[in-house]
């Protein structure tokens, strides 16, 4: 889930992928 | 007067800051009246994780960003992120919402389970931030401005940064001048709440550690 996610975490995989999709 | 080239950078983050918010379901769901402390706090988190979502899609989109070094584009979010987070929602609080929806948001957030003295200096952040009146370019504009603070921990090249920020400090000054020739004072009002997000920044961590205790 969503809120076992570090910050970091969340911001690499949105830099990674593409939120639009 | 913006130039040609400055009126372009406004418009283009204008409309990445437009076009990035948070799903309208989500802050739909924010507004129903019923709620126990389990789902308030499942509901604070999953908002908390899509804000930080929509927030690198709209940094990915501010000129220069993705040219910078990988490691620093995250070091440059990590210190940023709370607080335009912190900003985009004084926005929201800022707003006249329909009747009723901000003692609901205000009523949630209260019941969070964060301790009153992390809960007092955001209510007043937002209140000095409606205080200024801000347009939506200046919200957008401070907000990049916020992201791209060359002087975040563990950031490289920190002359890249700047040379990304420092353009966009030159529309805000010019356009504040613009829109409110009658408050020579307004730019610096700006900045100033930059150093106010600093603080909230810094007490950020307290405040999650009081959470997770709750």
């Amino acid at each position: 889930p969503a809120s076992n996610l570090g910050l970091e975490d969340i911001i690499r995989k949105a830099l990674m992928g593409n939120f639009d999709d | 007067e913006l130039t040609q080239e400055q009126l372009s950078l406004l418009n283009y983050i204008l409309d990445a800051y437009n076009k990035y918010r948070i799903p309208l379901d989500m802050t739909k769901s924010l507004l129903q009246e019923q709620f126990s402390a389990d789902e308030n706090f499942i509901l604070l988190t999953e908002m908390a994780t899509s804000h930080v979502q929509v927030l690198v899609e709209f940094t990915k989109r501010l000129p220069g960003f993705q040219s910078l070094d990988h490691e620093d584009q995250i070091a440059l979010l990590k210190g940023s992120a709370v607080e335009a987070m912190f900003l985009r929602s004084a926005q929201i609080f800022t707003r006249k919402l329909p009747h009723g929806h901000n003692e609901v948001l205000e009523d949630r957030i209260r019941k969070s389970g964060i301790s009153d003295e992390y809960i007092t200096p955001m209510f007043n952040f937002y209140k000095s931030i409606g205080e200024l009146q801000m347009t939506q370019e200046e919200h957008a504009l401070l907000t990049a401005i916020t992201i791209l603070s060359p002087d975040r921990p563990f950031v490289k090249d920190v002359l890249s940064v700047e040379r990304l920020q420092e353009p966009m400090l030159e529309v805000l000054h010019t356009f504040c001048k613009l829109h409110h020739p009658h408050d020579p004072q307004h730019f610096a009002r700006l900045l100033g709440r930059l150093t106010e997000l600093r603080t909230l920044n810094h007490h950020h961590a307290e405040m999650l550690m009081s959470w997770r205790m709750n």
